[in-house]
């Protein structure tokens, strides 16, 4: 059991140095335990390097910054044990456009495997989609489904 | 295992039937503030038996049964199911292990009656829980992420964080 | 004092009934006391119905309808005491185009009495914008200000 | 009272001296993700005498100095300056009400010294708070939303919004 701990921690840990330079272009990360010697108490701390920043309180990070760090470790997780459906609202909505370029691509990978349900305002995120459901409320208080047209360019 | 569709009514904005159709990839969702996105991802999350009205942003949890607009009267309860596929190499487990698909249910009546269903026969929540366990529909700590929330494992603690990775083994 | 505490909140209440439904494009909102006999010790209620839609539990609003609340609210109190210079960072980020273009348009109204500073990654809002700062890294980890052209059309 | 400039120098991510001439009406700030855009608003509460680290996003005071990036050192001080003019309605308060313009200053070193200036003489931080009690510059619950906060009001309990009422008293 701890054993398991330590397996998948070292895991995902692998993946979250991998994927975080790659969701933003550069940059490194890692996870650390924040009690070696105690697995079944221990918590998990991140650690965090911007491209071209210097190592930094996480905190001190813009609101960008922690969406994508957030996302790389999410993506990780996902890589050690992919569900078969993940569901996403709105967590495109701190990321600049090109922040959002690689959180779309590194979605469509993930997509290959399980199904994403996600839902955004992003006109970038929408172009991504296998299958687009549009919501309105002509009648005011009344959700309805409609059929979504692209306008293209 | 895979979703096919997920049917609401009567549960929050949606009075009338609406059947989402999930294919493979990436199913978007779109629409103007309020217009009732989010209200489809808390139907999935309460249709695998979240139990937290807090949670769905009720105070109770009849909160969830359509309370009527400006034009419509309110109704006397809320249901959402949900139809699964089985895959090759993920198959139902237990008794459901020889199904391709099944559907699960949930209804909740304003008087607070509440029923879950598998393939129409009446169940108890825990076996849609167990059913459901590794499926990542709804219980997932890192493939569920609601509205506001993507920053919150930055924000949380250390001990709080652990989970995601206890999730993950 | 509780006169005037009693004075001010039924000023902010006045403004929050008007500026809800302009901001929103209808509906109505309103302000309660919690308390109305004990008015040093008094909570604020916040009681709000988007067009069309019943009175409901402010929790159920969606995002979008929680900020543009709450902007109304911001709105009122000010225009009952204008600050000379007032601050936004990305408040806009939840907005759909429709609900964005009415902030925008009562933005607009209140920067003629007061100084706004706004941050946001919205086209429509920087192009309200009477000064357009640009800030980047061009060197990692070192913020410069650049002059900004917004494309046109 | 209008604001004219702020300079920053040494200030979190602006190492090299930094001006933003403010003129009326709207000014946007716009830029990539971590470019520096809410330091600038960090920078105006700070300056107006902010006194808690946490809500400038860092454990301790000194996190908003310079703190290197990977080709540059550390500097040894943060330094935010707001110049400030005086309109015919609202003129400075106290001994500043003959000026027409004045400059508010803080410097931090590395060291932990700390000063306040009000035109390059040392003032105490509470001489700076009460010159700007009623500018609405970073100490004004309504007219200073920082990022993620938009819909604290809403989430808020009633005695927080309370507050608000007070503040617009
Ligand atoms: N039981 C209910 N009956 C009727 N309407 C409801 C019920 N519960 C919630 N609503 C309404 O649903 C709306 C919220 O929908 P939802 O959160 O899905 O919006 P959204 O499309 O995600 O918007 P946003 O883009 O702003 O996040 C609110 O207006 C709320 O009043
Ligand atoms: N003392 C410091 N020294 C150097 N860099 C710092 C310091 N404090 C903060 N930073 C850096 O400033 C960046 C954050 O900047 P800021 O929050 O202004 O970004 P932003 O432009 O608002 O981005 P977003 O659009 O994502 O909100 C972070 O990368 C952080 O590491
Ligand atoms: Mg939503
Ligand atoms: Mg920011």
């Amino acid at each position: 059991c701890r054993e398991r701990f330590r397996e998948t921690f070292d895991l995902v840990n692998d993946h979250f140095r991998e994927t975080y330079p790659r969701l933003v272009g550069g940059g490194s990360a890692r996870l650390a335990l924040t009690d070696d010697e105690d697995l079944l108490e221990t918590g998990v701390d991140i650690f965090v390097q911007p491209p071209g920043k210097r190592l930094q309180n996480l905190q001190l990070l813009s609101g960008g910054e922690k969406a994508m760090t957030a996302i790389a470790l999410l993506i990780a997780l996902f890589r050690v044990k992919p569900s078969p459906f993940c569901v996403l609202d709105e967590v495109d909505a701190p990321l600049d456009e090109a922040n959002g370029a690689r959180f779309n691509d590194m979605l469509r990978e993930m997509s290959r495997r399980s199904q994403f349900l996600v839902v955004t305002h992003n006109r970038k995120t929408m172009e991504c989609a296998d299958t687009l459901y549009g919501v309105t409320m002509a009648r005011p208080g009344v959700s309805r489904l409609v059929s979504v047209q692209l306008p293209t360019g | 295992m895979r979703i096919t569709r997920l049917e609401l009514h009567g549960f929050k904005s949606f009075p009338d039937r609406t059947v989402f159709h999930f294919g493979d990839g990436i199913s978007c969702v779109v629409g103007p503030n309020g217009s009732g996105k989010s209200n489809v991802v808390d139907a999935l999350k309460w249709c695998v038996g979240e139990q937290s009205a807090r949670s769905l942003r009720g105070s109770e949890m009849t909160d969830v049964i359509f309370a009527g607009s400006t034009d419509r009267k309110p109704v006397g309860y809320a249901e959402v199911a949900l139809t699964l596929k089985a895959s090759s190499d993920t198959p139902f487990p237990g008794e459901y292990a020889q199904l391709h698909e099944l559907q699960v249910g949930r209804r909740l009546h304003r008087t607070g009656a509440s029923e879950y269903f598998v393939n129409q026969s009446r169940v108890r929540r825990r076996d849609v829980v167990e059913l459901l366990l590794d499926s990542g529909i709804g219980n997932n700590l890192y493939s569920f992420i609601e509205q506001g929330q993507v920053d919150k494992m930055i924000t949380a603690s250390p001990a709080e964080r652990r989970t995601l990775i206890d999730e993950a083994a």
